[in-house]
């Protein structure tokens, strides 16, 4: 409840003509824009613990912890603070989850009382993925470039180099779909590279082993 | 050099040699479908008579020029299954992503504008505006937060005779969700993602002020020139519009239904969330 009441109390506060017009001064604008965004992030909690009382406990146990409360209102649900991060910067195309993680998932909450469906873009840092939906079923996904405006910003400071692109699709009414996403590997010579700084070739050795490598890549490819 | 063309089983939209967006083809029709970014510059008053005030936050009021951004638009192109996207752009600070969705019969436009340059001491408003052939007759659309649309008529008041001084801000008006014109056979819709302020200033054309940056008070009491920055630079500001295009028709499912239904989707969108799943296998998660 003290979690719904920021929001509450923020969007009370952005009734105020100036705040729905953008006529206010800048360091009230900031102002504003520091209480959504710390009220949004004590709601984040909320749609968390929602969440995760509706997946199965195994796979709560299984993520890694999230963070990001405000210190004053710690969630008082600690068991529950698994997962479910929000990308409050997709706007910059920029996620730090997605773009640094070769696993992750993705869910969507519709909050329309119809089906629905939405082609999601996730920033990630190139490569190539592959997007399961829950039944194991592989969905179409395509890596699109970020536009070079957007990765020269000065002050958008990411990895994603790309945006995956795919259909969501038959997302029910009030209800939540998950993706698994996994950053592919082609061939055991991109793991080596992924996995290891590249090895400096100084020797016949080195380059047989090279060879063997490549030979097992390509039998593996 | 030669004409560049995305589309999918529901419209194409082709951009001609000089990188504008020209023309859509739907059901083998072509029509004109041009968009293009321009600004105002922002007059300077002297603040002590009211009609006499600067641009700035409350007042939009252009100087009278209207200056174009450029005459050639460099282009990029990305085709796939999924999405086709046509990356645009025009100067150094504005660019725009038009994309169609393999699965969808609108054209999603992603603009980015700033840092507005100030340097010559003009404050500038940045306006997306869109043409076409419609015969719209001085009328269009503007949604009243998102509900009904409600009429608007270019020069002109429904309860007294108006004689406007200001012919560009006289016939702005706010726009929350849709802002729409249509003749007998035509329609264009353009839906925006936050409250922007909109006209269409000839027939046929609907224009959407995207960004701008003032250097002046507009004595209305902020006591501020809207001149927002970020890390000491003016502020860059990106956003969407989606542009519904067709002909008009009666028979359901109207244009103005499609466009109330994709109203929804974008403005009451999915939330998404993300998840590390560390070294969890796809199985498991399953």
């Amino acid at each position: 409840e003290p979690h719904l009441n920021m929001l509450r109390e923020a969007m009370g506060v952005m009734q105020h003509h100036d705040a729905i017009t953008g006529t206010e001064k800048q360091h009230v604008a900031n102002d504003y824009a520091r209480m959504l965004n710390r009220a949004m992030r004590a709601c984040g909690a909320n749609t968390k613990v929602a969440l995760n009382q509706i997946v199965d406990p195994k796979y709560k146990r299984s993520l890694r912890s999230g963070g990001g409360l405000p210190a004053e209102h710690p969630t008082p649900y600690p068991e529950y603070t698994f997962g479910f991060e929000s990308c409050h910067l997709l706007n910059v195309s920029k996620c730090e989850l997605t773009e640094s993680k070769d696993s992750f998932t993705v869910t969507l909450y519709n909050p329309l009382a119809h089906a629905g469906h939405e082609y999601v873009r996730v920033p990630v840092s190139g490569g190539r993925y592959i997007v399961r939906d829950y039944r194991n079923v592989e969905v179409a996904a395509q890596l699109v470039p970020i536009p070079e405006s957007v990765l020269n910003l000065s002050y958008r400071f990411s990895n994603a180099t790309s945006e995956l692109v795919f259909l969501a699709n038959e997302l029910p009414p009030l209800g939540f779909k998950s993706y698994f996403v996994t950053r592919a590997i082609d061939s055991l010579d991109d793991f080596l590279h992924e996995s290891s700084p590249p090895v400096p070739v100084t020797s016949p050795k080195v380059d047989q082993a090279r060879a063997k490598q490549q030979a097992a890549a390509q039998q593996w490819h | 050099s030669e004409e560049v063309t995305i589309g999918n089983k529901y419209l194409n939209v082709s951009f001609d040699t000089s990188g504008f967006l020209s023309s859509i083809t739907i059901d083998g029709v072509t029509n004109r479908l041009r968009q293009t970014f321009v600004y105002y510059e922002g007059a300077l008053g002297n603040n002590e008579e009211f009609q006499n005030r600067s641009s700035g936050a409350y007042i939009f009021r252009p100087n009278g020029t209207e200056k174009t951004v450029t005459e050639n638009v460099q282009l990029k192109v990305v085709k796939g299954p999924t999405v086709q996207e046509v990356h645009q752009v025009f100067n150094e600070w504005i660019s725009q992503v038009v994309r169609v969705y393999a699965d969808e019969s609108h054209i999603e436009f992603e603009w980015m504008v700033g840092p507005i340059p100030v340097g010559d001491g003009v404050g500038k408003e940045i306006v997306s505006r869109f043409y076409t052939a419609a015969q719209s007759g001085g009328v269009f659309w503007t949604d009243a937060n998102g509900r009904e649309m409600i009429k608007r008529v270019r020069n002109h008041r429904d309860t007294w005779n108006v004689d406007l001084m200001e012919k560009i801000s006289g016939n702005y008006y706010p726009v929350t969700a849709k802002i729409a014109l249509e003749d007998e056979n035509l329609r264009l819709a353009v839906l925006n993602d936050r409250a922007q302020g909109g006209s269409s200033l000839e027939d046929g054309a609907l224009e959407l002020m995207v960004h701008r940056r003032l250097l002046h008070d507009d004595a209305f009491g902020v006591e501020e020139a809207l001149n927002e920055k970020a890390f000491g630079k003016g502020l860059v500001a990106r956003g969407k519009h989606w542009v519904v295009f067709g002909a008009k028709k009666p028979t359901s499912p109207t244009p103005e239904a499609r466009e109330r239904f994709l109203q929804n989707r974008m403005l009451l969108p999915n939330w998404l969330f993300f998840s590390d799943v560390g070294e969890v296998r796809y199985e498991d998660w399953q």
